[in-house]
């Protein structure tokens, strides 16, 4: 009985030597938040469909993470953003791939789960479903991190002289 | 590449994962996070499911699914299964990374095959806590 709520940031992460103490601090701070914007979801009897949303939106504005505002760019110097949610009532589910500029990508999920037939939209007719259920939109500099631009930079230069290695770290984003 | 999954109180499953995706990524490239059964899963009846890592090796695995299958058909608890499926199936085949996965019982594991992976948990009642390796 009661409530459980679970939340992941990734699996790219720093590896340890290069992981600073204030690194590792801001990592677990802002988890911590996160968990706390789900779990006031779940204490106010409310549903796990809104703790899981409520919790992948703080995740998405978190600039530390490989989602929303913390996206990595493409090879081509911009952003392409998937979200999925799943409802265990049901079966009931909505997924958006390969879209950019929406704040968060996963209230764009929930819109195709909940305003039409579908289950996964991509691209022009998912921001369609975006404008029309008033999401919030952000330009290129909202989601724009030196961080983020500086490893796209450097996979580039390591491309291009032969030195990309293959860690699979560079596999999760 | 971030998720969460939850059990409310009323005894319901649900899972939410978002990505940017691959650091230099070619423009079109989607992996696993927006498709139902590999990146990110929910039945009440079998888990809540979101998973991080290499996009390809999951959707091959259709992991999300397979640890569904496994309690729905294979009669596995949760947590052997998505282990299993993370420690043994995904390392198997060179993929890498991680998930979160949760029962209706509550039973909840964040099992990854790599150096780390950012996570949280909290339960009714008890404290929240986070780790990263």
């Amino acid at each position: 009985s009661g409530f459980v709520l679970a939340i992941h940031g990734g699996a790219g992460v720093l590896p340890r030597d290069d992981m600073s103490p204030e690194r590792e601090a801001a990592y677990h701070a802002a988890l911590g938040r996160v968990l706390a914007a789900g779990q006031s979801v779940l204490t106010a009897d409310g549903a796990a469909l809104d703790a899981v949303t409520a919790a992948v939106m703080a995740l998405e504005d978190e600039p530390l993470f490989n989602a929303g505002r913390g996206a990595v760019f493409t090879r081509d110097g911009r952003h392409e953003m998937d979200a999925a949610i799943m409802d265990g009532r049901g079966r009931r589910a909505g997924a958006v791939a390969g879209i950019a500029g929406v704040r968060n990508p996963v209230l764009l999920a929930r819109a195709v789960m909940e305003r039409t037939d579908h289950v996964l939209m991509a691209g022009t007719g998912a921001l369609q479903i975006a404008r029309a259920a008033g999401l919030a939109f952000e330009d290129d500099a909202y989601f724009y991190t030196q961080e983020r631009w500086d490893s796209l930079q450097e996979t580039l230069r390591m491309e291009a002289d032969g030195t990309l290695d293959d860690d699979p770290s560079r596999r999760h984003g | 590449t971030v998720g969460a999954v939850a059990l409310d109180r009323a005894g319901n499953l649900a899972a939410a994962t978002s990505t940017g995706g691959m650091t230099g990524k070619r423009a079109g490239r989607i992996g696993d996070s927006p498709i139902i059964g590999a990146g990110t899963f929910a039945d009440d009846t079998t888990c809540a499911v979101s998973a991080t890592g290499d996009g390809e090796a999951f959707i091959r695995l259709l992991v999300a699914h397979e640890i569904d299958a496994r309690i729905r058909l294979g009669a596995q608890p949760m947590s052997e299964a998505a282990r299993a499926v993370v420690i043994d199936d995904l390392s198997a085949i060179g993929g890498s990374g991680g998930l979160i996965s949760l029962a209706r019982d509550g039973a909840l594991v964040m099992p990854f095959n790599c150096e780390g992976m950012y996570r949280g948990c909290v339960r009714d009642g008890g404290a929240p806590e986070t780790h990263i390796y």
